[in-house]
């Protein structure tokens, strides 16, 4: 679980 | 984890754009691309069967599970672009 929480936000893309 | 059934969900390229914005991919809190929002008048919204918080597992029968957010979204973009076929298939879970 703490390792999921430091995991980045991801950029979004529009396609 | 309230994952419901993979759907598969087939949709026509009747737009010149397909009209979806994506989030996530492997190494991110979002590990499966995950639809953010669908804009009007792409061929999303005009086949009116993708829905918003949707995970796309699948593209043409491409897994894109383990695939980083980049490489996800170039997959779902080149079946968008190709010529081969008329329309995209996708293979969706929705959560509850």
């Amino acid at each position: 679980r703490e390792k999921r929480l430091t995991l980045p936000p991801s950029e979004i893309t529009l396609l | 984890v309230g994952i419901m059934e993979p759907t598969l969900v087939r949709v026509p390229k009747c737009a010149s754009t397909l009209g979806i914005a994506v989030e996530g991919g492997a190494n991110t809190r979002q590990p499966l691309p995950r639809i953010a929002t669908i804009q009007k008048g792409g061929s999303a919204h005009i086949s009116g069967q993708l829905r918003v918080g949707q995970v796309i597992l699948e593209v043409n029968g491409v897994s894109l599970k383990g695939m980083e957010h980049r490489d996800a979204t170039r997959v779902i973009a080149e079946a968008f672009k190709t010529k081969d076929k008329d329309y995209v298939d996708f293979l969706i879970a929705e959560f509850n």
